[in-house]
């Protein structure tokens, strides 16, 4: 099964 | 105070075509730079960023920095109202103002049109893209090409992955009714009319759902090629520049991964 990370996993927030 | 006048109304209304579909609201940031926004989707998988320039506009005035929070499809509705070879003027109060008002005029300045946009409080995740990020491949099209794989593949299947090896890229399609794929070489000669360019610094294979993909085709009408950079195992990130360095739209997509 594929899935998705949210973005704030790959990026920091500011 | 703020005050921002395009030539012609077309600009504007393409950049909300490339984003209404994947942000509600979002705040328009103003600055002595221009006017920018990003946003998430509600899954928070897709990132959209924008940019106009300071540039891209024929009067530009930003007193001091202001955030306006603008619903998409408000907004939308409003230009709507403007026929695209209008002007546009957008003013707003820099300290706190409660709505923006949007001023279209004709070519001949005999017909102009007044409205007011109700403006939004809008906490807004801010995330922060690294702007040099090393991609391992990043290949250019025209943006037609773009719309024609896309929409094609999409139709098939919404698992799209994308295989980028020296000098070729293959898109391909798994789906219910079966399966598809397509190869694009890089271009022989610098001066063909439609050049594919392919860099690839280490060969890459990613999945992304075509829906997505698919969605971002509405930036098309802004710019005649696009590129797309590819990392393994990050987001991809894709980028439809306006013309004379006026601005761009940029999305961010994170891929499929096995769970």
């Amino acid at each position: 099964r594929q899935c998705q990370r949210i973005l704030s996993t790959y990026y920091t927030l500011e | 105070m703020f005050e921002a006048k395009l030539t012609e109304s077309t600009t504007i209304k393409r950049v909300l075509d490339a984003i209404k579909d994947l942000i509600q609201q979002a705040n328009f940031d103003c600055s002595a730079d221009g006017l920018s926004l990003q946003a998430m989707d509600t899954p928070h998988v897709c990132l959209t960023t924008m940019t106009l320039r300071s540039q891209a506009f024929e009067v530009y005035r930003c007193d001091r920095p202001l955030s306006m929070g603008i619903n998409l499809s408000s907004i939308s509705k409003i230009l709507k109202c403007a026929a695209s070879k209008d002007s546009v003027k957008i003013v707003a109060d820099d300290e706190g103002a409660d709505c923006a008002e949007f001023i279209f005029e004709n070519e001949s300045a005999d017909r102009i049109a007044h409205f007011e946009l109700k403006l939004m409080d809008i906490d807004s995740e801010h995330l922060s893209i690294p702007e040099d990020s090393d991609y391992q491949a990043i290949i250019s099209m025209p943006s037609a090409e773009y719309r024609r794989i896309f929409s094609d593949l999409s139709i098939i299947g919404d698992t799209i992955t994308i295989e980028i090896n020296k000098n070729t890229a293959c898109f391909s399609v798994e789906g219910d009714i079966g399966n598809g794929s397509l190869n694009l070489a890089q271009t022989d000669s610098a001066d063909e009319k439609n050049p594919v360019t392919i860099n690839v610094k280490e060969p890459v294979k990613m999945t992304f759902p075509g829906k997505y993909l698919n969605t971002f085709t509405k930036a098309v009408p802004i710019s005649e090629f696009v590129t797309l950079c590819l990392t393994d195992g990050n987001p991809l990130a894709i980028e439809f520049s306006l013309p004379d360095e006026a601005g761009f739209v940029r999305y961010f997509l994170a891929p499929k991964i096995d769970q």
